[in-house]
């Protein structure tokens, strides 16, 4: 039974899509068979791994037309790595959720047989910036969520907001068993008190539920991207492969992976 | 008659409301009578300029119950400047404008007595990270609307999006006035080649588009939120006052504001 992990924040430019294509890679490479799936309309996730968008490749055809969602999965050229990627029409992904009679629980329906076909042992999920109905059904499949923070303040403001909203969607029942893996402190610049304000700030009143990896803001990240690559294939030995090396590490052994 | 400006990319994290608050900021201190409103459920821009969300004090009762928008507009400590902001409440907006007949034009009807009013003279319009109905709502209630991207490359590969969703309004006669006013390259660090070689390309692909005013990254940028002040009344002397002030020039200038 696979472990499906949603990378969510409606506040923008976070470092979700940073973190679903390295953190799937570090679990990948600790040879626990992951799937990374591209809700965000914009495909980051896909072109972060040096994907192109496919048309009929993403999981609009399973939503839209009951296609089989397992099908389209592809094997990236990382050995226990699997992507189903965006496609350019997936911007209509919102709106078909919204003619379902059972609109919060489409992707639960359609991730269950790739959760229970004992091909994949996590599923990552990358969200689009935004709290409405891919998010909310990325959030009500999955059995915990990530919520990435940069270490900024209008970044802090919202986090109030993604922790609501998802334990509302416990608490009301549409997904009962929702729990916080825990928050990723982003983007932390060493050389600013903002960072260390920021994460003094929410280490003390998110007391265990912040991971202790901290991710660093290093140019590398933000160009391993323009040439597909993870940072494990980019920048092998500096700080940003090693912090994602730790956050595998420790996310497999919060969930229990290995 | 007031020009209406929306500051839109569905990219999350690009500078938008960064952009909002001190390019109204600068725009006021020209003695350009300005209006800044929140279209973010986040409320960013609201709590950047160091107020409130106050129920009942956003947009949404205009939509919703019809409420007069004029009379929510509160005059800001700053000359010049007035602010409706976000309230709560705001993350219904998006479904309230799905249950109106005329549901991509709500925001020009309830922004006409405000732009035809006399009392200002721009109408910024700070929008979500994405290309729902409450950002298509601004494009369609706009005269003109500026893109900020990051100096980095996903941020780069969503401009294309941005601009043939802005293109199609126009075409499809949702707006047949609106113009690109342009592209704002923001967070531009110096220091990286990844900033100068997005910015070439950008203004290689898009000559003409792009503002001559480039915002550097810094951290001062990040600061100023934090205590509800405007980069103006923050770090007036610094380098991203200098470049906010120069984006005013250039933006009152080709908008015919002054
Ligand atoms: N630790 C880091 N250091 C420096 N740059 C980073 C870091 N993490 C991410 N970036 C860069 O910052 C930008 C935003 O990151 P990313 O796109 O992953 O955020 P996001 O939350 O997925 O954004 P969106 O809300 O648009 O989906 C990208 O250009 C990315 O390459
Ligand atoms: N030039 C800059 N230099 C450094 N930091 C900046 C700069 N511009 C904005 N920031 C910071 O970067 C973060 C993202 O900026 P901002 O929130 O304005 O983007 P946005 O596009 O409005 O985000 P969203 O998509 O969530 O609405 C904020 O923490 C902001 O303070
Ligand atoms: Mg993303
Ligand atoms: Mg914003």
């Amino acid at each position: 039974q696979a472990t499906i992990i949603s990378i969510a924040n409606q506040k923008g430019g976070v470092g979700k899509t940073t973190t679903a294509v390295n953190l799937a890679a570090a679990l990948a490479a600790a040879r626990v068979p992951t799937l990374l799936i591209d809700l965000d309309p914009q495909g980051n996730a896909t072109s972060a791994l040096g994907y192109e968008k496919k048309e009929g490749g993403s999981i609009l055809g399973a939503v839209r037309d009951a296609e089989d969602l397992a099908g389209k999965a592809i094997a990236t050229r990382i050995a226990n790595l699997s992507l189903i990627g965006a496609e350019t029409d997936l911007a209509s992904l919102e709106v078909e959720l919204q003619r379902k009679e059972n609109y919060l629980h489409q992707f639960k329906k359609h991730f269950a047989p790739l959760a229970q076909g004992g091909k994949y042992r996590a599923i990552l999920l990358d969200c689009p910036p935004s709290l409405g109905l891919i998010s909310m059904n990325a959030l009500a499949a999955s059995n915990t969520y990530i919520v990435t923070m940069q270490c900024e303040y209008l970044a802090m403001e919202g986090l109030g907001q993604i922790l609501k909203v998802a334990g509302s969607l416990k608490d009301a029942g549409a997904n009962p068993d929702l729990e916080l893996a825990g928050i990723l402190l982003t983007m932390y610049d060493a050389r600013t008190n903002l960072s260390r304000q920021v994460e003094d700030e929410v280490r003390k009143h998110l007391a265990g539920k912040v991971f202790k990896t901290t991710i660093p803001r290093t140019v590398r990240l933000a160009e391993a991207p323009s040439f597909g690559r993870t940072i494990f294939e980019y920048d092998p030995f500096g700080p940003a492969a090693a912090a994602y090396k730790a956050l595998g590490k420790e996310v497999a052994k919060a969930l229990g992976l290995k």
